[in-house]
């Protein structure tokens, strides 16, 4: 563990508090992709297969059942919660999202590791997790105004995974034997797609003004 | 965990 890992698994835990708590506060999802956070529980379901088997450290095993149970409790949320269910902006919220979970898994059919059950759908989820967020910049795009709220959970999530970046980096230097070229790879194509949000992030945070993103 | 491909990060 480095202080990049540390500081991107703490960052990502911070954007799932955010959205956690813009859904709790504002008894509302107004502005959150449904898809996306479905795309997450995939993510996590699929990437934790191990969880069972696989022993790392409490951390570890800690920090999955956190991420699976806070994507699958947000899913529930805006799916049968009534008051949260009914600001969904469903007519918004169109990305037709399963393309991703098809384009993903058949990439991990032809690029993984191993070619075993847990090692496919590791590498699934790695492919699912860098497109996830697209139904959400979609929908950010087609809603105009960005609550804070939303905006820094968008933030938090994007820059969790820029930060792995830098860990990959370390560990590529520091340790002989390092190399995850699929998480790697993944991982930039993932934070790229964030790009142009980080862009009106930092114009709207510099400017003082609401965040937009330009339709 | 440490088999070749260990995925020890979340």
């Amino acid at each position: 563990m480095n202080i990049f890992r540390l500081a991107g698994d703490m960052t990502h835990l911070l954007s799932i508090l955010v959205l956690l708590l813009k859904i709790y506060a504002t008894k509302s999802c107004s502005g959150v992709s449904r898809k996306t956070q479905e795309l997450y529980a995939i993510v996590f379901l699929a990437r934790y297969l191990d969880l069972f088997t696989d022993f790392i450290s409490v951390y570890n095993t800690f920090m999955k059942i956190v991420f699976i149970a806070s994507s699958l409790a947000i899913v529930w949320c805006i799916r049968v919660h009534p008051m949260v269910k009914r600001s969904y902006d469903k007519d918004l919220d169109t990305f037709r999202h399963y393309l991703l979970v098809a384009a993903s898994f058949l990439l991990a059919l032809f690029l993984h590791e191993k070619f075993t059950f847990l090692e496919i759908f590791w590498a699934f989820s790695i492919y699912l997790e860098a497109v996830a967020i697209l139904p959400q910049l979609v929908l950010l795009q087609r809603s105009g105004n960005v609550d804070n709220l939303t905006g820094q959970y968008v933030f938090f999530l994007g820059a969790y995974r820029g930060l792995y970046i830098l860990n990959w980096i370390y560990r590529y230097l520091t340790e002989p034997r390092f190399t995850r070229w699929i998480a790697c790879v993944s991982g930039v194509v993932q934070t790229a797609l964030y790009a142009d949000f980080f862009y009106y992030y930092f114009i709207s945070w510099k400017n003082n003004s609401k965040l937009k993103l330009p339709a | 965990y440490m088999d070749d491909y260990g995925h020890d990060e979340l």
